[in-house]
């Protein structure tokens, strides 16, 4: 017996919220690369009666990555949406979930996610770095020399590069390289990988074992190099202080496709 | 006899009467940005 007909449901209703609110939690629960994505705005919203107290809902997000990385212990409301000037990053996801007996749950989810595009920045923003690839010569340049560099001061464990989240490029005034990049604590001190790093290995797979890196390079008119690396194991949570003012924070992905 | 006024006060009382302070529903979707559009 067909379920009587529900009044069509509105992107903002508060049942779409709630329904949003499991999917992006769920979106994020079962990334593992880049950075931790907020809703943006509920694109559209059908739910398909299955019985009584039995629908299925499918919902179109837009999301908007924040600088919380995915590893990050921060929670999503702590998280702050990366903001425009920074070249940010959207998430497009269609989610299906169940609700029964008034508990939502996702049965499956798909999203795709690029960045914003150059031209659209330098409109607003001639002279704001953008986005590069992950691959290029000159952020794996930086990666390389910014972890050296704190591993050659450090008097903790010695750090493993995990991945790249993020590279971002400046040439005018100065040519400057922006990277973010996970990494994890190995068995070694930073003293004994000076020794034999080969045998440094990775500690398990446990979130305080985990950290992120946040720096820059300058290549004109004076190489150097500035940042740091924080496990978050020694972390203090402070979630909305703005981006090199404290260490570890921050890394993302782009034309990341998930399901 | 029949004057303007007439005829605009009987097209008024066609439309659906609403109620004071009435206010129409956003449209459903898209929903609202919560923080930009890119």
């Amino acid at each position: 017996v067909p379920a009587a007909p529900l009044a069509p449901l509105g992107c903002d209703d508060p049942e779409s919220e709630a329904a949003a609110e499991v999917a992006v939690n769920y979106i994020n629960g079962h990334s593992h690369h880049g950075f931790k994505f907020a809703l943006n705005r509920i694109e559209d919203v059908h739910v398909v009666p299955q019985g009584p107290n039995n629908a299925i809902i499918f919902l179109e997000l837009d999301l908007l990555e924040t600088k919380c990385p995915i590893l990050s212990p921060t929670p999503l409301a702590n998280c702050t949406v990366r903001s425009f000037i920074e070249h940010a990053v959207e998430g497009d996801c269609d989610v299906k979930l169940q609700k029964l007996d008034g508990k939502i749950s996702v049965l499956a989810s798909k999203c795709h996610s690029h960045a914003d595009s150059n031209k659209d920045i330098t409109k607003v923003c001639p002279d704001c770095p953008l986005l590069v690839n992950l691959n290029n010569t000159e952020v794996l340049e930086s990666v390389s020399a910014l972890l050296n560099d704190f591993n050659s001061k450090t008097t903790g464990p010695y750090l493993r590069l995990l991945e790249i989240g993020r590279g971002k490029i400046q040439y005018y005034p100065s040519h400057v390289v922006t990277v973010e990049f996970a990494v994890g604590a190995t068995n070694c001190s930073a003293e004994e990988a000076k020794v034999n790093v080969e045998a440094c290995q990775l500690l398990p797979e446990d979130q305080s074992n985990f950290g992120f890196c946040i720096g820059t390079m300058v290549k004109h008119p004076i190489q150097n190099v500035h940042g740091d690396c924080q496990l978050y194991g020694h972390q203090v949570p402070t979630p909305d202080i703005p981006l090199l003012s404290r260490p570890g924070v921050t890394y993302a992905h782009a034309g990341q496709d998930t399901s | 006899p029949v004057t303007k006024r007439a005829v605009a006060e009987a097209a008024q009382h066609d439309k659906v009467p609403r109620p004071v302070g009435f206010v129409p529903p956003p449209p459903p979707c898209p929903g609202k940005i919560r923080h930009f559009d890119i």
